[in-house]
């Protein structure tokens, strides 16, 4: 199966 | 107090057009910069932002900084209201809770004001640095948008692959596999219908198919389409508004367990 990231594990809140 | 008129009123259709399935309520940011926004959508896996130069519109005034929160699907429906010719104007007072889209027919023959209530809207924001991305492939926006859509008909993921010979795109389902390849194609007669890739080095991701075709709603604001993939980061989905600025889409990968 594959696990869909989420875009906080690549961004940080600004 | 803030005045935005914008000749060509049909183009702020097709951008609601191109956010509201992404995205329920968000954020419109106005500064001296231009008319922005950042939004993810509800499962935090996707992100549009959008940029309108303030010098793409025929008239900018926006005296402070300025956030405004509204709901897409009702500013669609008060801009669907205007007629595809029609100048549109955004104006807002300082400290209400309210816009009004001004709807002008262009030989100045009609004039409606529809005003919506702004809502408070608690939307993080991140910080998108920029970033080297591995290979970016250019190609026609309507020739993406129809890869995504069949490929929706097999599979709910799709494996792009970029490598010297080209772009592909993969996907599998209960029926069967599907594979597309689009090779670099410069030698068109027109250059919007060119397939450009460039590689620093191959790389392969998986998405959800689902989230593409939300992103190829921006087709008609755009003949071409670019696409940034690096193995670290989001895909990055790109429509150029001609002379204004961007419709940006950023999409977490899916990796295998």
């Amino acid at each position: 199966w594959d696990t869909q990231l989420q875009l906080q594990g690549f961004y940080t809140n600004a | 107090m803030l005045e935005l008129r914008l000749v060509q009123g049909s183009l702020l259709k097709k951008v609601l057009d191109a956010m509201r399935e992404l995205v329920n309520d968000a954020n419109f940011d106005c500064s001296a910069t231009g008319f922005s926004l950042q939004a993810m959508d509800s499962s935090h896996v996707a992100l549009v932002a959008l940029l309108l130069r303030s010098e793409g519109f025929e008239h900018y005034r926006c005296d402070r900084n300025l956030s405004m929160g509204m709901n897409l699907n009702n500013m669609s429906k008060m801009l669907r209201c205007a007629g595809n010719d029609d100048i549109i104007t955004i104006k807002a007072d300082d400290g209400t809770d309210s816009v009004t889209f001004m709807f002008e027919s262009p030989n100045q023959d009609k004039i409606a004001d529809f005003e919506m209530k702004l809502m408070d809207i608690d939307s993080e924001h991140l910080g998108i640095p920029d970033a080297e991305y591995q290979a970016i492939v250019r190609m026609p926006s309507s020739e993406f948008a129809r890869i995504c859509k069949d490929l929706s008909s097999i599979g709910d993921t799709v494996v792009i692959s970029v490598t010297k010979e080209g772009v592909k795109f993969s996907t599998a389902g209960d029926i069967g596999t599907a594979n597309i390849v689009c090779r670099q194609n410069k030698t068109v007669d027109k250059p919007e219908e060119a397939t450009i890739i460039e590689m620093q080095e191959p790389v392969s991701l998986t998405f959800a198919l689902r989230y593409l075709n939300s992103f190829t709603k921006a087709t008609p604001l755009s003949d071409t389409v670019t696409i940034s993939l690096s193995s670290e980061l989001p895909v990055v989905v790109e429509y150029k508004i001609a002379e204004m600025g961007y419709i940006r889409y950023y999409l977490a990968p899916k990796i295998e367990e």
